[in-house]
């Protein structure tokens, strides 16, 4: 089903993000 | 770029899982007090007591003493982001905060709520702050990502 798919996807890109905030060094935002 | 209704309409279901005062609407964040209370959260030693005190709680419809409140936020979180994130706020990133006061701007309400954002994601306790971004629906999610990038990518968009 390529709506689950896209689901997926979305949940994907969203986790990465936030976890490459997360090991960013406190204080270095950019 | 982001539709700003839409940063603003995410940006208040983000501020709302703070539970602090004054936060049911967006012409409730006009006077300042729900993201001042938000602020101390997500750094009560730098937005402190005495400063969170500095804020008039009983703004209401007195435009005057929202700007005046507005200004002593963006004052200070701009002190925020140059003494302890250092970085520098693009100039398309700055709110005018009279316009918020004074009309409501939501454009420029989106502004000053996606530099708390800023604040929320870079601070000391961030980790606590982007878990709690990480429970939002995902829709939610995605404009407050689109937000942050925009926000703090090295070069102005």
């Amino acid at each position: 089903d390529p709506n689950m798919k896209a689901g997926a996807a979305n949940e994907g890109v969203l986790a990465n993000f936030f976890n490459s905030l997360l090991s960013k060094k406190t204080g270095a935002p950019g | 770029s982001l539709d700003k209704a839409e940063l603003c309409d995410s940006l208040l279901t983000w501020l709302q899982t703070f539970q602090v005062p004054s936060c049911n609407s967006k012409y409730d964040l006009t006077s300042g007090v729900a993201i001042a209370h938000v602020l101390h959260r997500i750094d009560p030693s730098w937005f402190n007591e005495t400063w969170l005190g500095r804020i008039k709680e009983e703004s209401g419809a007195n435009w005057r003493l929202k700007v005046s409140n507005l200004k002593k936020i963006l004052k200070s979180m701009l002190e925020y982001y140059h003494d302890v994130l250092g970085h520098q706020v693009s100039d398309e990133h700055l709110p005018d905060v009279n316009l918020i006061g004074e009309m409501g701007d939501i454009t420029e309400l989106g502004k000053l709520v996606q530099l708390v954002l800023g604040c929320a994601v870079s601070c000391e306790k961030k980790q606590e702050q982007i878990q709690q971004i990480m429970t939002l629906e995902e829709s939610v999610q995605h404009v407050v990502m689109t937000a942050i990038q925009e926000l703090l990518s090295k070069e102005p968009s």
